[in-house]
């Protein structure tokens, strides 16, 4: 492997990444797709995590073009160059560009915009070519790829690792802040039967279960869930919240209480919040929200209040029209009030007061009546 | 015909190798002095540097392995640095 004269990279770990416009040659949600997918690759072997923006300077900023396309490096038309990349840095640095006279295909019966995707993001990354063929970073395009054994080569790993080194323990987890420890187990009433939650969500992977001042995590891979102050991992955060979803593209946990909402990444909160709940478009005369989820696949969140939902469009930014709708009708079985929602293995989990209801969305039923603290293992 | 369709086919592969190693292998770039350096020392030089990055064998002319490698999809990044 080689890197870019000066070794440039990227002096953080988390990494933004926009895409600027589309092929006409793909859905968009392949387009997306691909790219999240290329970028994975990237942030198995390393520390690195990435989220995508809609709008504004990312750090990686990712287009499709055609000929001369503002860069004074044109594209060719069809063949010989299929994309190019810059060193990670500012400006044009790390972005990623595609040609667009090429015909993209989320097989190989084109050009496979994964592999092309993941080799322009390992440039955008600080990699520069290798010469061996084998791997990803060799500059030739292989269409024989088998892409269900897509994996990249050991000189990619030693490649990216001697920029960013390996990932840290667990990459997708949340690191226990040093000034936190668990909280003593008698501490954490997560065995009784009438234990209710404020608000649930998935942070990277694990699950956070909110109850007033507290949270337990859970992660899947463990069978104990850990007990913890939530002003021990994010001091602005209020207690005794309203709910909580995360946007998994955006890697970030968006928490609600009243009429304002707060947002963290990881360990970090965010500037620019709390931001009023009215800004989502919810009517002015809310001033809560009960519980709420993003769905990733279909792009929206939801909002529950009450016996009524809203809608947001995550790609518009927008809240649907046609909404509020009853939440009888859209999830039969959900009759309560709920308290909490978050989605697993498909299925999405209602919690409202000590009982929780598993909502198969396919089948658009309630498939098992759960105790609240079921994750518990009690 | 053939003689003819050869002599326009070695144009042309010598305008792609002459492309390829500016734009990939930092040739410097000389139109008009290329083709009477085709067999100089810093031409071959460089077609042997892009024969041994791109893993082919390092005959230092324009063989049919090395004019295959060269009409394949690719990166626009060049495979040295400036």
């Amino acid at each position: 492997f080689t890197t870019f004269p000066g070794s440039p990279k990227w002096r953080k770990t988390h990494i933004t990444y926009r895409i600027v416009n589309y092929t006409p040659d793909l859905p968009r949600e392949s387009v997306d797709s691909a790219i999240e997918k290329a970028l994975k690759v990237w942030e198995e072997v390393t520390p690195l995590t990435f989220s995508r923006i809609s709008e504004g300077e990312a750090d990686i900023m990712i287009s499709f073009a055609v000929g001369e396309h503002g860069d004074f490096v044109p594209f060719d038309g069809p063949g010989t160059v299929l994309a190019h990349a810059y060193a990670p840095g500012p400006g044009i640095n790390g972005d990623a560009h595609f040609d667009d006279d090429e015909r993209w295909t989320e097989d190989v019966t084109g050009t496979n915009l994964f592999l092309v995707a993941a080799h322009e993001l390992g440039h955008s990354l600080g990699l520069f070519h290798s010469a061996k063929a084998e791997a990803l970073m060799y500059p030739v395009y292989k269409s024989s790829t088998d892409l269900s054994r897509f994996h990249l080569s050991q000189d990619d790993v030693d490649g990216i690792q001697s920029l960013y080194g390996t990932p840290t323990a667990s990459p997708d987890v949340l690191a226990v802040p040093t000034t936190s420890n668990p909280l003593e187990p008698e501490a954490s009433p997560m065995c009784s039967s009438t234990l209710s939650f404020d608000a649930v969500s998935t942070l990277r992977g694990e699950v956070l279960f909110f109850k007033d001042r507290h949270f337990w995590r859970k992660s899947l891979r463990t069978p104990e869930p850990g007990f913890y102050l939530i002003s021990s991992f994010w001091p602005s955060l209020p207690s005794n919240m309203d709910a909580a979803y995360e946007v998994t593209n955006r890697d970030i946990v968006f928490i609600f209480k009243g009429n304002q909402f707060w947002a963290i990444r990881g360990h970090e909160e965010l500037a620019g919040y709390p931001k009023s709940i009215h800004t989502l478009g919810l009517p002015a005369t809310l001033q809560k929200i009960d519980a709420a989820i993003s769905i990733k696949e279909k792009k929206k969140t939801y909002f529950f209040v009450e016996d009524k939902y809203w809608r947001f469009d995550e790609k518009k930014q927008s809240m649907e029209p046609g909404f509020p709708r009853k939440i009888a009708e859209d999830f039969p079985g959900v009759d309560s009030k709920v308290d909490a929602v978050f989605e697993a293995f498909g299925f999405l989990y209602f919690f409202s007061g000590s009982s929780q209801l598993e909502f198969d969305p396919n089948a658009k039923k309630v498939t098992h009546i759960l105790k609240s603290n079921s994750w518990f293992n009690c | 015909y053939p003689l003819h369709d050869s002599a326009r086919d070695d144009d042309a592969g010598m305008e792609l190798l002459q492309k390829y190693l500016e734009n990939y292998y930092g040739l410097a770039k000389d139109v008009k002095q290329f083709t009477k350096k085709k067999d100089s020392s810093p031409v071959v030089k460089k077609i042997q540097e892009m024969q041994k990055f791109l893993g082919l064998e390092m005959t230092g002319k324009l063989d049919s392995n090395t004019m295959e490698l060269m009409h394949k999809p690719r990166c626009g990044v060049p495979d040295v640095g400036g």
